[in-house]
């Protein structure tokens, strides 16, 4: 909340569109500022009354530069719009900078996500330090229902519930070094460590001593919100994503075209509904597919399935969990991961040799 | 004292632009190289490194400097509002 936790002081609160992006059709507009509102509108006892002339509470505008309240905007990025918190005047009052593209979707910056952030300043909340959250400083696109627990608790600290309704918020962010942590996915990228735990992902890079914490439609719009397994064949500088029974290929940051396929198009049966886990060895130029208690073999060079296979994990593996959630190949070791478990395996001794928590992968 | 290059200039005035919109560095502080304006930075560093759950250092590493780039909304994340 703001100092004073200030707030509207009746339940009606009212708003006005003063003038329009060219970047979308005017309904566009107006839809995107209504569907944000209504977002608030759910959760709290708050109605919004559109005014087409005078004096609304919301004032909401797009400029550019200096655009009348001494607190400039800079161009394309960067800034991308403010808000005043609730009061008299200029209080409420929500300007969006004209010098960005606006969309409906993921193409460029979603007018309709920023609006609900903005609307969230224009009835008393801050920022959030939880990245997961709507109120989250910096901008990232994210599909579906908005808020998290943390805007929702905010803004009910301030209005109270919604008498009426119920809506089910986003968890919030994965806590790196909760002690029941699991992961859904881990793989090398480019010589960083992603990994994947519900909408976010970590990336580890060895320059950097801290994880850092991202939504994965953040950065790839196109994926599932929900990543089963993931590795890296380094010798075509691929990284295939798992999810369901599809796949996705990334080159470096990029998604790449002719993409998702089918994962029986590795050969794997089509009972097999998830890849739970994959990686690659680069000692035997192999993939192994994890699902369930068993695992496949995929040769890279030949594009094809080994024959023997599916194996029992519990079988090959001796001394590892007979399912796993994540795996990664590191400097001749395999570590697999099984809920709060990481076994780190020798590939050449053929055992497991360390027996760890999965967030010490996280420097916890 | 060796000159900064122009990239750790850049870096630097990217950083006091940053802090001083959200998380209400001094203007006026920076500019001179005092022993007073460097604890008024790396203080506002260590505060923005803090919300946004980044390692500590009161320094402009490759995490901060990268955050500090981002699209962003206008409004302060910490402080009074203005």
């Amino acid at each position: 909340h703001f100092p004073r936790n200030l707030k509207w002081q009746n339940t009606n609160v009212t708003f006005r569109i003063v003038n329009y992006t060219p970047d979308l059709k005017k309904a566009d507009v107006d839809r995107a500022i209504r569907n944000a509102f209504n977002i608030w509108a759910d959760v709290t006892p708050l109605t919004f009354k559109k005014l087409h002339e005078g004096k609304a509470d919301i004032m909401i505008s797009f400029g550019t530069k200096e655009h009348g309240d001494f607190n400039p905007f800079d161009g394309p990025d960067g800034l991308l719009a403010h808000a005043y918190p609730p009061g008299r005047d200029i209080g409420g009052d929500t300007h969006f900078d004209e010098d960005e593209h606006w969309s409906k979707d993921s193409d460029s910056y979603n007018l309709f996500l920023v609006a609900t952030h903005e609307f969230g300043h224009a009835l008393g909340l801050s920022h959030s330090t939880d990245p997961g959250a709507l109120m989250y400083p910096v901008y990232s696109y994210s599909q579906g229902y908005p808020l998290s627990e943390d805007d929702i608790t905010g803004i009910q600290a301030l209005y109270g519930p919604n008498p009426t309704r119920k809506v089910k918020p986003k968890p919030d962010a994965p806590n790196k070094c909760d002690p029941m942590l699991s992961f859904d996915a881990v793989t090398e990228l480019r010589g960083e460590t992603i990994i994947f735990k519900d909408r976010f992902y970590w990336r580890l890079h060895p320059q950097f001593a801290e994880p850092e914490q991202t939504l994965i439609k953040s950065t790839w719009p196109s994926l599932p919100n929900k990543v089963d397994a993931a590795y890296e064949y380094p010798e075509k500088d691929m990284v295939f994503i798992f999810s369901g029974i599809r796949m996705w290929a990334l080159n470096g940051y990029n998604l790449v075209e002719g993409y998702p396929k089918y994962i029986h198009k590795l050969g794997l049966p089509r009972t097999v509904r998830t890849v739970d886990a994959a990686v690659y060895i680069p000692d035997t130029g192999k993939t192994l597919l994890f699902s369930e208690e068993h695992y496949w073999s995929y040769d890279e060079k030949t594009n094809t399935m080994d024959s023997g296979f599916p194996r029992s994990i519990e079988m090959d593996f001796p001394g590892m969990a007979d399912e796993v959630d994540a795996a990664v190949y590191q400097y001749g070791y395999l570590h697999f991961f099984h809920e709060h478990t990481q076994f780190e395996y020798s590939y050449s001794a053929r055992k497991v040799i360390q027996i760890v928590r999965t967030n010490s992968f996280l420097n916890c | 004292m060796p000159l900064s290059s122009l990239e750790e200039t850049d870096k630097r005035l990217l950083a006091e632009k940053y802090l001083r919109r959200f998380y209400n560095l001094q203007a006026g502080l920076q500019g001179t190289k005092t022993h007073r304006s460097s604890d008024a930075m790396q203080a506002k560093i260590r505060e923005m490194q803090s919300f946004f759950n980044l390692q500590v250092t009161g320094s402009l590493d490759a995490n901060t400097l990268e955050l500090m780039s981002m699209a962003r909304c206008g409004v302060p994340d910490v402080g009074e509002y203005n």
